[in-house]
């Protein structure tokens, strides 16, 4: 046995892939599990959709852990699941959410990142991909993706944090994502994603300072996510693109997914801004969640009554 | 393999008020080993950004002696990364 889930602490993978077979067989008429792929190291990828089984609705696709260290990112996506199966049908809001739309929620992108972040090095960011003619481990998957890749200054040194890998999707993980996403294009109408560290919302671009042509209602719908995250407990968020919000990166999540034709794209940046960084203490888990949980509720509702 | 230990790594949060101060940071990536945590290289440390940072115990003296030398704002964040480590764990029960 992999010992006690709890959503006020932080699981290691055995307890999240013994969660996710406890959420499936518990509500089996709104939870499903997809193994997705599989990593490098051959973990498996799961998505378990949250909805009920109807076609042609509309869905939103949400993951978590891309960045091994980011930990309150994969407790939001537990906390997330949670919440929506416990209250649908006792509030109103998730009720209607899921009567008329599905989610899909990948908890932990980088799995084999996240275990080594458990196991053997608690600031590890990266997958564990080798690389030729290199004895440094991993790839930053967050520049892995179709968007620009390798473009940024970062280096294509594999033992920089944040080297892009060989080539766009070359990681199993980035490619699993992105397949999966392309074959649900139909349906998705919304991606985030969720990391820590800085109290952001963000949206595209990061690799230009352009601005996306629906810059005016991604930076409407930012700036009444951002007032929900605050309403709960004042924890202050900013928002705006990613390149002139945070810095410039290429190859990321967010910029691919929003070219790829889904048009309300966000990334969280989860508590906190400094004082813990990535050791934020379980203590803050619940109040991140809950406070996170109101941003998205409204972006879902937003998604529901105006994406085509 | 026995896991990484961070005894008394430091975070250190700077601030670089121009861009020579910001050169002083580029030279001190350059010759040390920070793990930048924001931002998350040192290609987009600039004039004026707020700038975090762990350092191993060994290079933290001279990080710190550097930064006093250039005059540049700075505060330790955490002084001891490990025991922090260990302190993320407070819920007992759920």
């Amino acid at each position: 046995s992999p010992g006690r889930h709890s959503y006020a602490k932080y699981n290691n993978w055995d307890k999240i892939v013994a969660w996710t077979e406890k959420m499936v067989k518990k509500r089996p008429e709104m939870v499903s599990r997809i193994k997705i792929g599989s990593t490098i190291e051959d973990n498996p990828l799961y998505v378990l959709k949250i909805g009920k089984e109807h076609k042609g609705r509309k869905a939103i696709f949400m993951d978590c852990g891309i960045h091994a260290r980011e930990w309150v990112s994969p407790a939001f996506c537990q906390w997330f699941v949670y919440q929506a199966t416990k209250s649908y049908g006792k509030n109103k809001i998730m009720t209607k959410l899921l009567d008329q739309m599905n989610f899909y929620v990948l908890p932990v992108f980088n799995v084999d990142g996240y275990i080594w972040s458990w196991t053997q090095n608690r600031m590890w960011r990266k997958n564990r991909s080798k690389h030729h003619n290199s004895t440094c481990i991993g790839t930053d998957l967050n520049r892995n993706f179709d968007a620009s890749w390798g473009a940024s200054q970062s280096s294509h040194n594999p033992c920089k944090e944040t080297y892009p890998g060989t080539a766009p999707e070359s990681e199993k993980e980035t490619a699993a994502v992105a397949d999966f996403i392309r074959s649900h294009l139909e349906s998705i109408k919304a991606y985030l994603t969720f990391h820590s560290y800085s109290q952001m919302l963000l949206f595209p671009y990061g690799y230009t300072s352009k601005l996306p042509p629906n810059y005016q209602e991604l930076d409407k719908v930012a700036k009444i996510g951002a007032e929900a995250l605050s309403s709960r407990y004042e924890a202050h968020y900013i928002y705006g693109p990613i390149a002139s919000t945070i810095y410039p990166t290429s190859g990321s999540s967010l910029d691919w997914a929003y070219e790829l034709g889904i048009k309300y794209t966000f990334a969280f940046e989860l508590r906190d801004r400094g004082k813990f960084g990535f050791l934020l203490p379980e203590s803050r888990i619940k109040p991140t969640c809950k406070e996170t949980m109101l941003a998205v509720k409204f972006i879902a509702k937003y998604i529901l009554r105006n994406a085509s | 393999r026995a896991p990484v230990r961070f005894d008394r790594h430091k975070v250190f949060r700077v601030k670089p008020q121009d861009e020579t101060q910001a050169e002083v940071i580029t030279h001190l990536a350059k010759t040390n080993e920070l793990d930048f945590w924001y931002p998350d290289t040192i290609h987009h440390v600039a004039a004026n950004m707020t700038v975090d940072f762990r350092v191993s115990e060994k290079e933290s003296p001279s990080i710190q002696a550097a930064l006093d030398q250039s005059k540049m704002h700075y505060e330790v964040l955490i002084h001891d990364l490990q025991e922090e480590i260990e302190k993320q764990f407070d819920v007992k029960e759920d």
